[in-house]
């Protein structure tokens, strides 16, 4: 089989899927200063894993919103102005639902599997790590 | 009741891979 370093290579799934692979991923990324579209990733998937009924799901959805989405940060220049109006719109009208956030992290992890997964392949923190 | 950043670091952590 694979070492977990070889399966690194192979997709961004593989390496954000591994404990390691995701602590050096972000280390890069804090050095070339987009940390939040990872950070935004995962809370994309733990929001999905939320329970509805939980009042405190909706809360989430508000700070997800306003942390990446609101500010103009990083993360909302990578994102198509539908989509984000989509979140503000179900943020405001308390439209809370597990997909809400689906096509903004499809469009971030585009975004980082086309420009920061191939840098990182590359990059003097990865080739040291290996 | 959390603070917005406690929220938001759970809901980030609980999706982090576990150790292998």
């Amino acid at each position: 089989p694979d070492s977990p370093l070889v399966r690194w290579t192979k997709s961004l799934h593989f390496l954000l899927g591994d404990q390691d692979g995701a602590h050096l991923f972000r280390t890069f990324l804090e050095r070339e200063n987009c940390v939040d579209t990872l950070d935004f990733w995962f809370a994309c998937n733990g929001f999905r894993q939320m329970d509805l009924k939980d009042s405190k799901t909706a809360r989430v959805a508000k700070v997800i919103f306003k942390r990446y989405i609101e500010n103009n940060s990083i993360v909302a220049k990578q994102m198509k102005p539908a989509t984000k109006t989509f979140i503000r719109d179900s943020v405001k009208k308390q439209q809370i639902d597990s997909a809400m956030f689906d096509q903004a992290q499809t469009e971030i992890q585009s975004n980082m599997e086309e420009n920061a997964y191939q840098m990182f392949l590359t990059s003097d923190i990865y080739l040291e790590y290996v | 009741m959390d603070s917005e950043d406690d929220l938001l670091q759970k809901c980030i952590t609980s999706a982090m891979p576990k150790q292998r």
